[in-house]
């Protein structure tokens, strides 16, 4: 699995 | 945040204010899937869970409880304040064919095997199918509403501006977000169809969409 991205997206 | 990005963000909720006070002004929900405003606020439930243990910024933050607040308040006018002028029986779109997919999906392609990721991951997969409904529903009536249409051509430019804004920041920051950007092409391919509707029925002067 990916890292988890900071998901600063709406 | 890029310009590509805000301008999508602006887009989408100038859909959604534009499906809200349509709503609101004409005290008529007719000719609206309240079943794709339902899966919008499940969309957006599902995905801001992080609204009060992560801050990203101010920006971020209100245009969260916006987008939560208006989704909710278009499906409360749907179906509690003029639920008398919703035709459920245009609205027959089977809800499990998409949940079903979308949740299995959800399990099977994420980032991490945690509860807020699959949830994330799941509003990602189940944005990008919530519009069919409301598709389905103008296939099936075989028009749309001048306004619904005006809705539904800004969701899709906010669809399009955030594959721009995805571009623009794999070049710049080389940012890639796999599923963001699988399920958001997926999801602008279903308004392709109706771009293209739009601009030759609806520009083209007629107040009403009517399919061929």
């Amino acid at each position: 699995d990916e890292d988890i991205k900071q998901k600063d997206e709406l | 945040m890029n310009i590509f990005r805000l301008a999508g963000d602006v887009c989408h909720l100038v859909a959604i204010i534009i499906l809200l006070l349509k709503i609101w002004r004409s005290r008529s929900c007719a000719g609206i899937s309240g079943k794709s405003q339902v899966l919008f606020a499940i969309v957006f439930t599902t995905r801001y869970l992080d609204l009060f243990t992560v801050f990203i910024s101010p920006y971020n933050t209100i245009m969260k409880v916006v987008f939560l607040a208006l989704s909710y308040a278009t499906v409360y006018l749907i179906y509690m304040r003029f639920r008398n002028t919703f035709n459920s029986e245009n609205d027959s779109f089977r809800l499990e064919f998409l949940l079903v997919p979308v949740i299995g999906l959800s399990f099977l392609e994420n980032y991490a095997f945690t509860p807020l990721e699959i949830l994330w991951t799941f509003s990602i997969f189940l944005e990008s199918v919530a519009i069919m409904p409301q598709l389905f529903m103008i296939t099936k009536t075989g028009e749309a509403e001048s306004i619904t249409t005006h809705y539904l051509f800004f969701l899709g430019l906010y669809r399009a501006l955030y594959i721009a804004n995805w571009v623009w920041r794999y070049h710049t920051e080389g940012f890639f977000d796999q599923i963001a950007v699988v399920s958001g092409v997926v999801q602008t391919i279903f308004y392709i169809d109706f771009f293209y509707l739009y601009v030759t029925k609806v520009l083209r002067g007629r107040g009403k969409m009517t399919l061929p």
